[in-house]
């Protein structure tokens, strides 16, 4: 057989090599190319939502610049009129657009906190937002869990639903921890 | 093997990884809601947007 | 050198009324009106008086806006966030750039584009000229963040959708060539220091877009295959040499996302500058390499290799000839080579031909792994391939098993899976799999001209190695090209090239779980 790097041998060495070695796999076996955060089969193209090569989701929509009518353009002229955002002000319907169009951003976060404020749980399992409904005192209660009617938010038809739960307390999530600047 | 050359590239670009590009660079400035990416829970939505009918 | 006393303070003065009046509310739609009112400044001091001046001041500008953002940069150690010194330097250069941008626009007379696109590479020549020093002169110490915003922020004002834009940048794409160009001078290996940047830009959804998807007739593809070559270069050395550090790990990554877009966006795109990729590629990155290969035109339909009893001579697409970009031929170096390769094609001689092969495929170099030059290599195979292709048709016949034999082409490939050492042998039978893809000409003839090689072998090295090839490309993760998989196919199921019964295949556990698992998904 050929002993050297150019046949079978050659090849068996390198992929023991990089049962060991990590930066050797990438180039012996490849990567999962479906892991890279692209949507491979989507029937539309994906360079327009492009977010770059180390991006690991497309872009949101906010961050497509579009060159829209100059007359558009009114940031100029009402940016000193504008409020300093401030979540508290605001209602339950900004803070869930602000949670689910910015995932990956302090927004989202600061957005969680206010809603846990105002009595949302997030349930880590389900992925949903969820809330007691007033006036409906659980059926049913232990130390580690209820069971009633809840309202969640159905972020795709964009309403609360009111379900029943039984939840288990150690599945949703405690208050948000907002990071600190520069952090 | 790397040449010196190769040695010198690469010196140049481990030191710009360390301040790589930030999705903002090739975006226009926004001052009111600036990009401000963080490490968000891992059940937290992990792409934004939304349907766009909703 | 030698600026005109005062103009430093003129310069500094004029820009930081420029970046107050754009900032303004009263600078107008586009900042027109603060433009109106900054050209009479410049006029008043000077400025536009020569082309020497003009020079000097955009050099000036560009310098200084650089050093104010590295300042505002290293201050960041001292306190304030990433988020807030971005936008402190941002604002300084997108008003500079929305000047240059404006200067551009309304240089020299509406309907001549002459000197608003000297203007441009005026500026673009300067940015490239002050990074270069800035990387001399600081060395490791270098911020991309200055130039990289200036040249994409360049970019996407010039490639708003307004009529005296579009002046410029059509027939002849003025506009992308001036960006080419730059890029191209700043490409990674002269300028690693910004490779990432550079590959933020190059892969930009508008670049993308304007390069491959809006100017018409595809007049940007042959300047991004440059960009991208430029990029295979660079990464190349650190490739071959198979140890990637992080810095290495996340360019190649990034490399691997865009060729993921343009495959899924642009597959024509990748197949017609296969050739050229493929020169640059290292032979290891064997999954980079087959993602180019498994490019397809899209309203192709490709059958599934699986399928049983598949006739591939019947499939209509086997007699198109794919597009490409390169000119082979005169990639046979040297002159004589090429000569004499055309002297043996057409009559068989000189007899002296195929023994001296070898000494035109070798070059002069200790180094392992480098003994042979590839791209001669690469270009002989083609060009063997295209003409034997060509003289079949001649003939009224379409390439298969029997009229690919006995031809002086076929003399060559022989001799040379003969003669080659394992080195040579491994980059020539490279060459051949580099033409395995989508259904067409030269996939067709080059699986008959693999499948011949293994079955004509008359050593078991020579078989040994072909198998090698198909293997360590069939290993990696997907995607695998077409012609390569129906090629593995019928090498392992055709019983007449007797593949199970060689020694290679059973050299080794791994070895032989490899093959029971490539063949368990091929059959």
């Amino acid at each position: 057989m050929v002993t050297d790097q150019f046949g079978m041998v050659g090849l068996l060495t390198f992929i023991r090599a990089a049962e060991t070695d990590h930066n050797l796999v990438s180039l012996a076996l490849g990567s999962d190319l479906t892991t890279l955060g692209l949507n491979l089969n989507s029937p539309e193209n994906l360079y327009p939502n492009f977010a770059g090569p180390w991006a690991e989701t497309p872009c949101r929509p906010q961050d497509i610049d579009y060159h829209v009518p100059q007359e558009y353009l009114t940031n100029q002229q009402i940016r000193g009129k504008l409020a300093p955002v401030k979540f508290d002000r605001y209602g339950e319907d900004l803070l869930f657009y602000m949670f689910y169009s910015n995932a990956g951003d302090l927004l989202q976060i600061l957005a969680a906190a206010e809603l846990y404020n105002r009595d949302w749980r997030y349930h880590k399992e389900d992925r949903v937002w969820i809330t007691r409904a007033p006036g409906m005192a659980p059926v049913d209660k232990g130390p580690n869990y209820e069971r009633g009617t809840y309202f969640y938010f159905d972020a795709q038809n964009w309403r609360k639903v009111p379900k029943e739960f039984h939840l288990e307390y150690d599945k949703l999530e405690e208050r948000p921890h907002i990071p600190t600047p520069g952090g | 093997q790397l040449t010196v050359e190769h040695e010198l590239q690469f010196k140049m670009l481990q030191a710009a990884f360390f301040h790589m590009p930030h999705p903002s660079d090739s975006e226009r400035l926004r001052l009111h809601l600036p990009r401000q990416p963080c490490q968000t829970p891992l059940y937290y939505p992990q792409v934004s947007g939304l349907d766009p009918l909703v | 050198f030698q600026d005109p006393p005062a103009l430093q303070e003129k310069t500094e003065v004029l820009l930081r009324e420029w970046i107050q009046m754009y900032h303004s509310p009263t600078a107008g739609q586009g900042s027109a009106s603060a433009f109106q009112h900054f050209v009479k400044q410049m006029n008043l001091h000077g400025i536009l008086k020569t082309d020497d001046l003009i020079t000097r001041f955009f050099r000036i500008c560009i310098s200084m806006c650089r050093d104010l953002c590295v300042r505002s940069i290293l201050e960041q150690g001292q306190g304030p966030s990433p988020t807030y010194v971005r936008s402190k330097c941002f604002q300084n250069l997108d008003a500079f750039v929305r000047l240059i941008a404006l200067l551009v626009k309304h240089s020299g007379e509406a309907t001549n584009p002459t000197t608003k696109i000297n203007l441009l590479n005026k500026v673009l020549g300067l940015v490239c000229g002050i990074m270069i020093h800035d990387i001399e002169s600081n060395g490791t110490e270098f911020q991309q963040l200055p130039y990289h915003r200036i040249l994409i922020m360049l970019f996407l004002e010039l490639n708003a959708p307004e009529a005296i834009l579009e002046s410029i940048n059509l027939p002849v794409c003025e506009v992308l060539m001036a960006f080419t160009q730059t890029l191209h001078l700043l490409r990674p290996s002269k300028c690693p220091g910004f490779a990432y940047a550079w590959l933020e830009i190059v892969s930009h959804r508008v670049f993308i877009g304007r390069m491959l998807a809006i100017t018409p007739q595809q007049k940007g593809w042959s300047m991004y295959s440059m960009l991208l070559a430029d990029l295979f270069k660079f990464l190349a050395p650190f490739l071959r040499n198979a140890e990637l550090a992080k810095p290495l790990t996340m360019l190649y990554k990034g490399t691997l996302r865009v060729l993921l877009v343009l495959l899924h966006d642009f597959p024509e795109f990748l197949c017609e500058y296969h050739y050229g990729f493929c020169d640059v590629i290292p032979p290891n990155c064997i999954q980079m390499r087959n993602l180019i290969l498994s490019a397809f035109p899209r309203n192709m339909r490709l059958p599934d290799p699986f399928t049983p009893n598949l006739k591939v001579d019947m499939l209509p697409e086997i007699t198109v000839s794919p597009k490409i970009h390169t000119s082979v031929a005169n990639l046979i170096q040297p002159p004589e080579f090429k000569k004499n390769l055309d002297s043996y094609l057409k009559n068989r001689t000189p007899v002296t031909f195929l023994s001296d092969m070898r000494t035109y495929l070798q070059q002069v170099s200790n180094e392992p792994g480098m003994h042979y030059n590839m791209s001669v290599m690469n270009s002989l195979v083609l060009y063997v391939g295209m003409q034997a292709i060509a003289q079949i048709n001649s003939k009224g016949l379409t390439p298969s098993m029997s009229t690919i034999a006995h031809s002086a082409h076929m003399d060559i490939f022989q001799n040379l899976g003969v003669d080659l050492d394992t080195e040579g042998r491994y980059l020539f039978l490279n060459a051949i799999a580099n033409q395995l893809r989508y259904p067409n000409s030269h996939t067709h003839y080059f699986s008959c001209t693999l499948l011949h090689l293994f079955a004509e072998a008359n050593t078991e090295a020579i078989q040994e190695q072909i198998t090698r090839v198909l293997l360590e490309r069939l290993i990696v993760n997907r995607p695998h090209p077409w012609g390569l998989l129906i090629t593995f196919i019928e090498l392992i199921k055709n019983p007449s090239f007797k593949f199970w019964s060689h020694e290679f295949v059973k050299c080794a556990p791994e070895i032989e779980k490899l093959f029971e698992s490539v063949a368990r998904s091929c059959m």
